[in-house]
């Protein structure tokens, strides 16, 4: 098909981030990358 | 996790709370499906239960593990959590699974590269022996969804996780569907026997057929072949590919009378949610007239023998190939479905008829279109990057047009990846529409190819036209009608039309990825895609924050509609008694009948300090008081007595 260049919108900015990589990136420093811990769990970790 | 505590019940109340993003909220509900069509996990807007999911966009995709049992806990999925994998992912986590790699026999199966690990993120890579967490039994599973990346928290460019085998080196940290162990330890772990939406499947491998029957009152029958005269030369489960298996049903028509009928009826299927999706792949190597038609036989108490009630006509013109076909159903009692074939045509031939192949019977909607790419698996080679193939436009039920964009050899910034987009499409004399395009969810899913519905493994990504996206520094709507927005293009066949922006991604698939399990079959890959309309979600769901009255029963009295909880509380029924669960915070707590009072950790400080000081200055009187005492009394016994030396 001739299409003229149009303009485009990359979800996720056109990355392929892992949840890992999402959370890194919001500066998130969970436990496992993405597991939220009460605070019983968080001393025995 | 080991202990019961951390279950939740098998239907899970849930909340999408406001601040998702509607796209996000369409998957949400998607993700429910599969955990629905492949599990015994239900899901329910929340109705006043006293332990419920909250999901909202915080600033990552996070879960905590198990029930905790705090009233609301907390799942977020913000920016970029949107993908089925991933929610399906950090559901899996609520329901009380840690990371695949944190296994107790984990170092069994890969090696931890602990010196390519990022500084101070080594305990990420803990394992918990198994006293914490079970495996349930299952062997460790490289292809899990619960599965670290091979680079997760790495320090450079090397690998983190490396597996002892391999081929699975590029394997974990998979993001498609749950694999066949991750649904076994969920099934396992919540005691399911059977998906909750799930109704038949059958690849007629077997001799029994799954249990389906010859259909009564019919003058031919379907018989199970593995391969026919006339065509197909195999099955589609196998494709001929191993030895003494490889079958399908065949109604061989060169042989029959004009006239004749062959009824092939499904087992005894019981409905819940009264709507299905019949899938299955039809071969035609019959004559043009003949004809395959689709019925429910349907039983009640007024007709025990059941009544036949005709759905569709497979409309499909002979062709030599195995074509996917749905048919939506919406049967709510007892019922079989049953394929009638018909010989339409005259004369006998030596081969040719209908086949039937991997049928799948399930309570869930039929996606819309089926867009098959053939030759596929040779497009991925020889395309260029950036160069893309075109969906035909498809109409949606509302009547707005879109098309998807494949590039299969990816585009520039991302070669060797397949990348998919969607765009709208205006096509001539369609008029009606409201613009920009409002809240409709267009979801690209590239179809594993498995005989069983419940062991697809199908990739799918999901955009949401939002009616208020701009064009990037222009003023026009990105969603805006295509004829505004958008070049008039001409597709190969002479159509024209306008094509609007497009959104998508250029990571949807690896090619390693895409040439595992059955994504492409025979060469050919089937994109399943539709648009939905999601402007319901842009509406709240109700909240504790917004329910003071959440179970309300009007027709007793000793109910919660007589209860008001204060601050948030919400009222349940706790053994047939109304009581308020009270909401709680890090350091601070509800409590009292009606959640009246409020308590926190610096009170309980507070109150522990005041009762020590009170205990340590009544102590200190009586100590001033017994010293005062003491000495008055040997102050009177010296004042009193009269010493004197006797013995002088």
């Amino acid at each position: 098909l001739p299409t003229g260049k149009i303009t485009d919108h990359d979800v996720d900015g056109g990355q392929d981030l892992d949840i890992f990589d999402i959370n890194e990136a919001a500066g998130l420093d969970l436990f496992e990358g993405d597991i939220v811990l009460d605070e019983r769990q968080a001393r025995n970790s | 996790i080991i202990g019961d505590e951390y279950r939740w019940p098998t239907v899970i109340p849930y909340v999408l709370e406001d601040d998702l993003e509607i796209n996000a909220k369409g998957v949400i509900l998607k993700a429910f499906e599969q955990y629905r069509l492949k599990s015994c996990i239900d899901f329910k807007p929340w109705s006043g239960e006293a332990n419920y999911i909250s999901i909202f966009k915080g600033s990552g995709c996070f879960s905590s593990v198990g029930n905790r049992r705090v009233g609301k806990q907390r799942l977020s999925i913000g920016t970029n959590c949107d993908r089925i994998a991933t929610i399906e992912h950090e559901f899996l986590h609520a329901l009380g699974f840690w990371h695949e790699q944190s296994r107790a026999d984990r170092d069994d199966y890969v090696r931890i590269m602990w010196d390519h690990i990022s500084d101070g993120r080594e305990h990420n890579f803990n394992t918990y022996n198994d006293t914490t967490s079970s495996s349930l039994g299952v062997p460790y599973d490289y292809g899990s969804m619960m599965h670290y990346s091979k680079n997760a928290f790495r320090n450079g460019t090397e690998p983190t996780i490396v597996t002892k085998i391999p081929a699975f080196s590029d394997v974990i940290g998979q993001r498609m569907e749950f694999s066949d162990s991750d649904l076994l330890k969920l099934n396992r772990l919540y005691n399911c026997t059977q998906g909750s939406t799930f109704l038949d499947s059958c690849d007629f491998e077997r001799e029994n057929i799954c249990g389906m029957i010859q259909g009564p009152g019919d003058e031919q029958d379907w018989t199970r072949e593995m391969k026919a005269t006339g065509g197909p030369d195999t099955d589609y489960s196998n494709l001929g590919k191993c030895n003494g298996s490889g079958y399908f049903m065949h109604f061989n028509t060169g042989t029959a009378n004009t006239g004749d009928t062959a009824l092939l009826e499904s087992r005894l299927l019981y409905p819940k949610r009264g709507y299905q999706c019949l899938q299955f792949f039809y071969y035609n190597s019959a004559g043009t007239s003949d004809k395959l038609k689709i019925h429910v036989r349907e039983y009640n108490s007024t007709n025990p023998n059941g009544t036949l009630r005709f759905i569709k006509t497979i409309d499909s013109a002979p062709e030599r190939l195995w074509q996917l076909h749905h048919v939506s159903l919406d049967v709510k009692t007892k019922f079989r479905v049953v394929f009638e074939g018909s010989k339409e045509g005259t004369g006998t031939t030596e081969g040719g008829g209908l086949s039937l192949d991997d049928i799948n019977i399930s309570e869930t909607t039929c996606p819309e279109f089926v867009w098959r790419v053939k030759n596929f698996s040779e497009l991925m080679t020889t395309t260029p990057t950036e160069k893309p193939i075109y969906s035909p436009p498809f109409t949606s039920k509302e009547g707005y047009s879109f098309q998807m964009q494949l590039f299969p050899n990816g585009v520039e910034s991302n070669p060797g990846e397949i990348a998919v987009y969607a765009n709208l499409v205006a096509l001539e004399g369609e008029t009606g529409q409201i613009w920009p395009c409002p809240w409709k969810q267009m979801t690209m899913m590239l179809m594993d190819q498995n005989p069983h519905i419940q062991k697809r493994m199908n990739n799918q990504r999901s955009v949401t036209t939002d009616p208020n996206r701009k064009i990037t520094e222009t003023d026009n709507f990105f969603w805006d009608d295509p004829r505004k927005v958008g070049p008039e293009v001409t597709a190969p066949d002479g159509l024209k039309y306008f094509q609007g922006p497009r959104a998508g991604t250029p990571v949807y698939l690896t090619h390693l990825r895409a040439r595992s399990r059955d994504f492409i079959k025979n060469g050919d890959a089937i994109f399943l895609l539709s648009m939905e309309d999601v402007s319901h979600l842009t509406e709240s769901q109700p909240t504790p924050a917004t329910t003071v009255h959440p179970v309300t029963t009007p027709s007793s009295n000793n109910n919660c509609s007589s209860v008001e909880c204060l601050n948030d509380g919400v009222c349940v029924m706790d053994e047939g008694i109304p009581s308020c669960r009270c909401v709680v915070g890090k350091d601070w707590w509800y409590y009292g009948d009606r959640c009246e009072r409020k308590g926190s950790l610096m009170d309980k400080t507070i109150l522990a300090l005041a009762s020590s000081l009170s205990v340590l200055g009544v102590m200190l009187v009586i100590t001033i008081i017994s010293v005062i005492c003491v000495k008055k009394k040997y102050k009177n016994r010296d004042s009193g007595g009269v010493i004197s030396n006797t013995y002088a």
